[in-house]
């Protein structure tokens, strides 16, 4: 409690001045009433521990003051080639950022095409109403190979139409989180989440050969909790949330 | 007071007369009374206090600051007693009821972050803008 200044009032709250600061606060978050998520163990996934990067990133820059270029939070001590350093100040600009955890998983493989890829999906209906996506990323984990000296070329794409998103190409020697920009398709689920019919992830060697998402060293959602696939999305809030004075 | 005192009454009347012409200063006010000038006040919000370190991730509390004290108009070089006086006649002639009374409140705002789960465990960074007293004045 170093930080709590000594001119703090500090006593127990009873239970009736409890429940009452407990309302005025959800009112000021904007919240109708206290969230309860499930999962166990849930602050040590992915998602939230690449958030607590954010928030410690944002939390410098309001103490600084400053509007120094948001990059990519430390990720989990992976080589440069797989990180993206973003030079906008999206996260500056940003009035709220949500990450999505991944619903569903199917490795699938078409005999005629001989095509392997694996199909994520994220529900985006739970945006507050009136958030516009200002920028969203998919975040997969790739391991890293030793032996193979060659590359990987990994493409996301929108099921149905395989709309092409994002591509990479990636050493195989190389681990750490791959992140492919899907802000277009964010945006569109969000308009109509009818066709949001997730996205679908394939590999290929430089000769063109589709390979399995696994042996390409890719991480699903069997893996270890710290590096599960996410999406992470950034709002501008349309209206500014005015509180009123109390 | 009943009749027959009305030489008290009188004398009352005529201390009471002196009483109003004198204004009174700080040190007449009993402690209770005294306000304190207007400033800013710091209430430290825990949430685990509040029991919801279970979806709430960070920060751990925040200093929730309000602004509270007494304003007086601040008598400076273009408002001496004299305008102030003036100030105060003629909005009392316009809206008698109400009389014009500077408020304590915030100057400058800071913002806040709040990291959280929501019902599905999806995780949500959202910063709140002009949502922590920095500095307090009188308006």
């Amino acid at each position: 409690d170093n930080h709590v200044h000594s001119s703090f009032i500090y006593r127990r709250l009873r239970n009736h001045e409890r429940r009452e600061i407990q309302r005025e606060i959800l009112s000021i978050l904007g919240l109708p009433h206290r969230p309860r998520p499930f999962s166990p163990g849930k602050q040590a996934s992915s998602a939230p521990l690449f958030m607590l990067d954010l928030y410690n990133a944002m939390a410098v820059e309001e103490e600084e003051e400053g509007v120094a270029p948001y990059r990519a939070a430390p990720l989990l001590g992976h080589s440069p080639a797989l990180t993206t350093a973003h030079d906008t100040n999206f996260l500056n600009d940003a009035d709220m950022v949500m990450s999505f955890v991944n619903l569903v998983e199917k490795d699938k493989e078409f005999s005629h095409q001989r095509r392997h890829y694996k199909e994520f999906r994220f529900d985006l209906t739970q945006i507050p109403d009136g958030e516009a996506v200002t920028a969203a990323e998919f975040r997969i984990y790739k391991d890293r190979f030793l032996l193979r000296a060659c590359f990987f070329f990994f493409c996301i794409c929108r099921d149905a139409e395989t709309f092409l998103l994002d591509s990479k190409k990636v050493q195989a020697s190389n681990g750490g989180w791959l992140v492919f920009d899907i802000t277009a398709t964010s945006n569109h689920w969000v308009m109509n989440p009818q066709q949001n019919f997730g996205l679908q992830l394939c590999v290929e060697t430089m000769d063109g050969r589709s390979i399995n998402i696994k042996s390409a060293g890719i991480i699903g959602r069997n893996g270890p909790q710290s590096k599960q696939p996410f999406v992470v999305a950034f709002f501008k809030a349309s209206g500014v949330l005015l509180r009123s004075v109390r | 007071a009943v009749g027959g005192k009305k030489k008290n009454q009188n004398r009352n009347k005529s201390t009471n007369k002196q009483e109003s012409s004198r204004i009174p200063k700080p040190g007449d006010y009993n402690t209770s009374e005294q306000k304190q000038a207007c400033k800013k006040h710091e209430l430290y919000v825990s949430f685990r206090d509040l029991g919801w370190q279970d979806w709430i991730i960070a920060p751990e509390g925040y200093a929730a600051f309000y602004c509270d004290g007494e304003c007086s108009f601040p008598l400076n070089a273009q408002m001496n007693a004299t305008n102030h006086a003036i100030v105060q006649t003629l909005v009392h002639l316009m809206f008698p009821d109400n009389v014009p009374k500077p408020c304590c409140a915030p100057t400058k705002l800071n913002a806040i972050s709040v990291l959280y789960f929501d019902d599905s465990s999806n995780v949500i960074l959202k910063k709140y803008r002009n949502m922590v007293v920095r500095s307090c004045g009188c308006h």
